[in-house]
C-alpha cells in the first residue's frame, strides 16, 4: 500500500501548490 | 504544528535561496535580510538593508537589533504590498532568536518570509522551487503556508 500512499500525499502536494501559483494575491493579481 | 520540524524544513528551503554570505547562521538575521531583498528588492531596498549590522558575531543585542527590524519589515510588507493583515498569529519572539536561537520563533519568523515568498510578484519561481524540494519538506511548508492563511485578513 506504500506506492499508494505516497502517490496520494504527492496529489495532495500538487494540488496545493498549483492552486496557490493561481491564487490572485495583492502583488501577483 | 511541529514547531522544531517547522525551523528545521524551513532553514532547509531558505538554504535554496544561494545566497552568498559570511556566516550561514540564520539568527543574526543577516541572512535573512537578503533572502527578503531577493523576494522583494524595491521594498526590501539596499537602503533598508543598510541598516541590518553585518559584523554582529555573538553580540545578542546586535542580532535583536537586526531581527526586530527584519519582523517590522515583514509586517510592513504584508500590509503595504500584500494588503494582509496577519491576525491571531504568534509573532515570533526576536529576543528568544538572539538571545538563546530559540528553534521554535525561529520557525516562526522563517515562517513569515515563506509568506512573502509565496505571495511575491515572483512567487511562481519560489513556488516551483518549493515543489522541486524533498517531500516530507514540502508538507511542513504546506502546512506553514496553509496556517498562515488562515491569519490573514485583508
Amino acid at each position: 500500500d506504500g506506492p499508494k500512499a505516497n502517490a496520494a500525499s504527492e496529489g495532495v502536494l500538487a494540488n496545493f501548490f498549483n492552486s496557490l501559483l493561481n491564487k490572485k494575491t495583492g502583488a501577483a493579481s | 504544528m511541529d514547531k522544531e520540524h517547522l525551523s528545521e524544513s524551513l532553514s532547509i528551503w531558505v538554504r535554496t535561496f544561494n545566497i552568498d554570505v559570511p556566516n550561514t547562521d540564520l539568527t543574526d538575521g543577516v541572512l535573512m535580510s537578503h533572502v527578503l531583498h531577493q523576494i522583494a528588492p524595491a521594498f526590501f531596498s539596499e537602503t533598508w538593508m543598510s541598516k541590518i549590522k553585518t559584523d554582529v558575531e555573538s553580540n545578542w543585542r546586535l542580532k535583536v537589533s537586526n531581527l526586530k527590524k527584519i519582523l517590522k519589515g515583514i509586517l510592513e510588507y504584508y500590509a503595504e504590498v500584500l494588503g494582509q493583515q496577519i491576525t491571531d498569529f504568534h509573532m515570533p519572539d526576536v529576543n528568544a532568536i538572539g538571545e538563546r536561537a530559540d528553534e521554535k520563533e525561529l520557525g516562526r519568523l522563517l515562517q513569515l518570509i515563506l509568506g512573502c515568498a509565496v505571495n511575491c510578484e515572483e512567487k511562481q519561481e519560489y513556488i516551483q522551487r518549493i515543489m522541486g524540494m524533498e517531500e516530507s519538506v514540502q508538507h511542513v511548508v504546506m502546512n506553514a503556508i496553509q496556517e498562515l492563511m488562515q491569519k490573514e485578513t485583508p
